[in-house]
């Protein structure tokens, strides 16, 4: 059986905004580890990989492999009901086919419950090679969502440009073009808006804007956002979870003409 | 621009 329980709804929550646009429906896949999601989005283009450690739950509970299919409009429904402060708490047991939630406030004068029935989902699991970039760029998240939101006036695809000097996004379409460009900044004084490269040879990729912004409602979850890349293989933007996890897509990009 | 791939191209199915 699982039983898991988060200090904040708001977590949770914040989490499944950061992935139901891309995905429906999905197996959250837990054992002793902690929990973890994989799934593809319906045009096999990105890929979300989700990771929840044991550790980050107060107590966290599996004592075997419990795969819960889970309808993300479904989830959506109940944790709409959840405060963001409530401590959640879920449980399943080993052949049951419902998640119980619940949700408990603060003070721990109002306890709400709810059942949301667990679906069998037959979903193709992909093996993600370690792989070493050829460049690293760690950014502020909330810099990485303006630059996608105004970029995707111009056009419906950015190119990135990485060199040492810098990272480039840039559009082109119809009205015109722009870019910004963000320089390595080594002397800011506020950590959470520095932009660091790490550079093993210059990456020029083009991609599909409207994946981006779909990954950037991830950015209440992390003020920074780590992009890998190498030329030629899909991008990972990675939003790390304080002490928890993470988020990670995966997309591939645009290729020749 | 460009041609869009397919993320499952990349990586394989386990």
């Amino acid at each position: 059986m699982l039983e898991a329980r988060l200090p904040q709804a708001k977590l949770l929550k914040s989490l499944l905004e950061a992935i139901k646009e891309l995905v429906v429906e999905c197996n959250f896949d837990c054992n002793d580890s902690g929990i973890a999601v994989q799934a593809m989005d319906s045009s096999h283009v990105a890929l979300v990989a989700l990771l929840l450690r044991a550790d980050g739950f107060d107590p966290y509970r599996c004592d075997r492999n419990l795969p819960l299919g889970i309808n993300l409009t479904s989830l959506n429904k109940i944790l709409k009901c959840a405060g963001n402060e409530d401590i959640l708490t879920i449980k399943a047991s080993d052949d049951g086919d419902v998640l119980n939630l619940v949700f408990e406030s603060k003070d721990s004068d109002r306890i709400s419950e709810y059942e949301l029935k667990l679906m069998d989902i037959d979903s193709e699991h992909l093996g993600i090679p370690d792989t070493q970039y050829d460049a690293v760029v760690s950014m502020s998240s909330g810099e990485f969502q303006r630059i996608c939101r105004d970029l995707s006036q111009i056009s419906d695809s950015i190119v990135i440009d990485v060199t040492k000097e810098g990272i480039k996004f840039s559009a082109s379409g119809e009205v015109g073009n722009g870019s910004v460009t963000l320089k390595q900044s080594g002397s800011v004084d506020r950590e959470d808006e520095a932009t660091t490269i790490e550079l093993q040879q210059a990456v020029s990729l083009t991609f599909s804007l409207k994946y981006f912004q779909y990954f950037t409602k991830a950015t209440p979850l992390s003020s920074r956002v780590v992009l890998s890349m190498s030329n030629d293989v899909p991008i990972l933007v990675e939003y790390k979870l304080d002490n928890l996890g993470y988020v990670r897509y995966y997309l591939a990009p645009k290729i020749g003409d | 621009i460009g041609t869009q791939r397919s993320i499952d191209t990349f990586f394989d199915p386990t």
